[in-house]
């Protein structure tokens, strides 16, 4: 089995921050056990950018995420 | 933006702010135009006015902090999060934070535009929520662009009239 890393094509520390970004600026429910929560999160913040809502960490979404922004999540409370 | 009727707005005609630390990055009194200039983007549009205060608890308190300040919500450094403001509430809600560890400008020169990230966390002050269109002052990433030309956009305007209905003037 590849890591979930490696599945993208990302090296860990890419994947890690991505988790991150995507956990504090589109929270989901913290009781989900979706298999593919990483993925669910992404497709929201592409929905958001108006990005083609693939699922998949690329470089559009890297952008967005490097660029430096207001600390409040973009969906939810 | 969410519905209106999901967010908090004030509901005094009249909300008082006061800016109780600064940036090192800025002159005190450039912070000081520069708050009023983003509050009355938004006071022009809609029947609420702002007052500052020196002293004592305002509606909205501004400040410049850097890593963890108080909130639960450290700033995080240079890049990252630039700031972050609470909708409008008693205690925090309302109060609007800076990361001191931005370099600040006042649209001339290399730094951080204040004016537009004032304008953003002020927004969410009174109730906004982020836009995900680009031309909108509420959408979450910083760009810079141009200082001179800078408004709120028809969107802002509905959204922000919408919470508090249109200014009589």
């Amino acid at each position: 089995l590849l890591l979930p890393w490696e599945a993208g094509g990302l090296s860990e520390p890419q994947w890690k921050q991505a988790q991150e970004y995507l956990k504090r600026f589109y929270p989901s429910d913290s009781k989900s056990r979706a298999p593919n929560r990483f993925g669910a999160q992404l497709k929201e913040m592409q929905k958001f950018f108006r990005l083609p809502e693939t699922g998949v960490l690329d470089s559009r979404v890297i952008i967005i995420m490097r660029k430096p922004r207001c600390g409040l999540p973009d969906i939810g409370e | 933006y969410l519905p209106s009727k999901h967010r908090p707005k004030w509901t005094s005609k009249v909300v008082t702010y006061r800016i109780v630390s600064y940036t090192r990055d800025l002159p005190r009194v450039t912070v000081n135009q520069l708050v009023a200039k983003a509050l009355n983007m938004w006071s022009k549009e809609i029947p609420l006015s702002f007052r500052r205060v020196i002293l004592g608890t305002a509606d909205i308190m501004i400040g410049f902090a850097r890593g963890a300040h108080g909130d639960f919500y450290p700033f995080d450094g240079p890049g990252g999060t630039l700031a972050h403001a609470f909708e409008p509430g008693p205690g925090l809600g309302g109060d609007a934070h800076f990361d001191e560890d931005e370099r600040w400008a006042d649209g001339r020169g290399v730094g951080i535009n204040f004016l537009f990230v004032a304008t953003h966390e002020l927004g969410h002050s009174l109730g906004l929520g982020h836009s995900s269109d680009p031309d909108s002052v509420m959408y979450p990433t910083y760009g810079a662009g141009d200082s001179e030309n800078f408004q709120l956009s028809p969107g802002d305007i509905r959204e922000i009239q919408e919470l508090y209905g249109k200014s009589s003037s």
